[in-house]
């Protein structure tokens, strides 16, 4: 399947990174 | 270059997000107009209504004033990294805005609207800003992606 990622769909690539951001603290480096 | 001039087209979709004027072509963007306003509403308070009346939105095809605004607002970009974000932006990610002036340069412009997304998804209210990213098209959600891992990787080089 072209989108699986290291047995994570496209999308889960996609939801886990946007909310990882969302979970950092804002204006806080790195 | 290609990787950035396709950034610049993802980018220009998550752009029109805003709903600012100026915002239907990657050549509407060489003037600034709509960047401008688009830091506006990322951080009013940073990017306020005063320094916004210092763009000036008449460029027509004067790469000269094109050239000025871009570079009023790349500066505050920078001072907004800097002081508002406490991060340092890479040379490898300051754009020649002189190029994106003159030529319309869509790599050089790529690069200019990729620390416009920097700033959103960094700044106070960038929960609004990621839910908004997170509603686009997936294959333009990849490119934001790697637009925004470029920048918190290379921030501290």
């Amino acid at each position: 399947d072209p989108n699986m990622k290291g047995g994570q769909t496209s999308e889960g690539v996609l939801a886990n990174f946007f909310n990882s951001l969302l979970t950092k603290k804002a204006g806080s480096p790195g | 270059s290609e990787d950035k001039a396709e950034l610049c087209d993802s980018l220009l979709s998550w752009l029109r997000t805003f709903k600012v004027p100026s915002c239907t072509s990657k050549h509407d963007l060489a003037s600034g107009v709509a960047i401008a306003h688009v830091l506006h509403k990322i951080d009013p308070s940073w990017f306020n209504e005063a320094w916004v009346g210092r763009i000036k939105e008449e460029t027509g095809d004067n790469w000269r004033i094109k050239v000025s605004n871009l570079k009023k607002i790349l500066q505050s970009m920078l001072e907004y990294y800097h002081d508002v974000l406490g991060q340092q932006v890479a040379d490898v990610h300051v754009p020649d805005v002189s190029l994106i002036g003159e030529m319309g340069d869509v790599a050089e412009l790529g690069r200019l609207v990729q620390l416009v997304l920097g700033c959103a998804v960094s700044c106070e209210k960038k929960q609004e800003h990621i839910q908004q990213i997170m509603t686009l098209e997936e294959s333009v959600q990849h490119v934001v992606m790697t637009a925004i891992q470029e920048l918190l990787t290379k921030e501290h080089v």
